[in-house]
């Protein structure tokens, strides 16, 4: 494994977005991860549709009917990944923009841009966590948000934080060691993408600390997924 | 409860003095001018006076609150955000988002399992 790894230097990483005063986290995560996917099969970088998601996904857990993806009331990511794998795909951005709120279904499959080939679910394992980034591009996670709300830079590694996950998010690399501007100490982190827009932390990007002193710091490393794509030629 | 200032809450802390003045308690002179400095740089407007009196209230309880983490968490810098003037609830209730997994999801015997990728060499 490198010891340090960015996607953004690799170009599988679109433009922070702001999901607005709407519980649409999921949907950032979901679009991010096939985002990357997408590029790392045809080569091309795609902004992809978060609102389809928030307007047209109401996929429930396989095992419970009554946990579904609900637009700004919540959802989860590996639902996301069912949804798009059953509706045939995202469409872009472009075509189907963001609203900050939930409106009826307007997707046009003529226009999807990226299709889910299939989703899997990482092990609670930071080694294994870095091979699949590197492998298959930015994973969906989940993390407790509890300190994201006063973050301005630097990396996070509190000594007390829950694991319960409130927040979806997007893991797009990882660093050896970072700097915290007093006292210098040297972390390695995971670099997270946030969807609360470019004035929030570090030009809209987290970062916590990872390794063998820091496992699992706020649930970062629970709850795991990664997507692959398949290349869609557009109609 | 979350803001009950604790012992340690006396110490000097340099990160967070930027943000806010000196002293444990926060002066309302002081609280005063770092929320209309938050005003001004986020452009917030409020219906009214008391909207705003009340917004402000929540302003002080944050800035107590980024104090305490970076207490927690000094390798990252806290301060005065976007959020700085929301709730820790409305901040949960309006900017998060993620549905808790059913019981299943979270046992394991996930369909989507990740194959064990070699991470040596």
């Amino acid at each position: 494994l490198p010891d340090d790894f960015d996607w953004r230097e690799r170009g599988a990483v679109g433009p922070v977005k702001d999901q607005g005063s709407c519980g649409s986290c999921w949907s950032f995560s979901t679009s991010g991860a096939l985002e990357g996917a997408h590029f790392l099969a045809t080569g091309k970088l795609e902004v992809l549709s978060e609102q389809q998601m928030v307007d047209c996904d109401h996929e429930c857990d396989a095992s419970e009917s009554r946990a579904c993806d609900s637009g700004c009331n919540g959802g989860l990511m590996t639902t996301a990944f069912s949804y798009l794998m059953k509706s045939g795909g995202l469409q872009s951005e472009k075509d189907y923009p963001y609203a900050g709120r939930e409106n009826t279904c307007k997707f046009d499959k003529s226009k999807i841009v990226a299709q889910v080939k299939n989703f899997s679910v990482i092990s609670v394992n930071e080694d294994q966590i870095a091979a699949n980034l590197v492998k298959h591009g930015p994973l969906a996670i989940a993390i407790n948000a509890a300190y994201m709300q006063t973050y301005i830079g630097g990396v996070s590694c509190p000594f007390i934080c829950g694991r319960h996950l409130d927040h979806g998010v997007l893991l797009v690399g990882y660093g050896s060691a970072g700097y915290a501007p007093i006292r210098f100490k040297e972390k390695p982190y995971w670099i997270i993408k946030n969807s609360w827009g470019e004035n929030w932390g570090e030009k809209g990007y987290y970062k916590i600390c990872r390794g063998p002193h820091d496992k699992n710091k706020c649930g970062v490393d629970s709850m795991v997924s990664s997507v692959t794509a398949i290349h869609t030629s557009k109609k | 409860a979350a803001l009950s200032s604790s012992a340690a809450e006396g110490e000097e802390d340099p990160l967070i003095e930027q943000v806010v003045g000196g002293g444990d308690e926060l002066g309302e002179l002081d609280a005063e001018a770092h929320f209309a400095s938050f005003e001004r740089r986020f452009g917030r407007t409020y219906r009214d006076a008391g909207e705003r009196a009340y917004r402000m209230s929540v302003f002080a309880a944050n800035l107590r609150r980024a104090r305490r983490h970076q207490r927690l968490d000094p390798t990252a810098t806290h301060g005065v955000t976007k959020f700085s003037d929301l709730t820790p609830g409305e901040f949960r209730d309006r900017f998060l988002g993620l549905r808790r997994p059913s019981l299943e999801g979270l046992v394991g015997g996930e369909p989507h399992e990740a194959p064990i990728l070699p991470t040596d060499g």
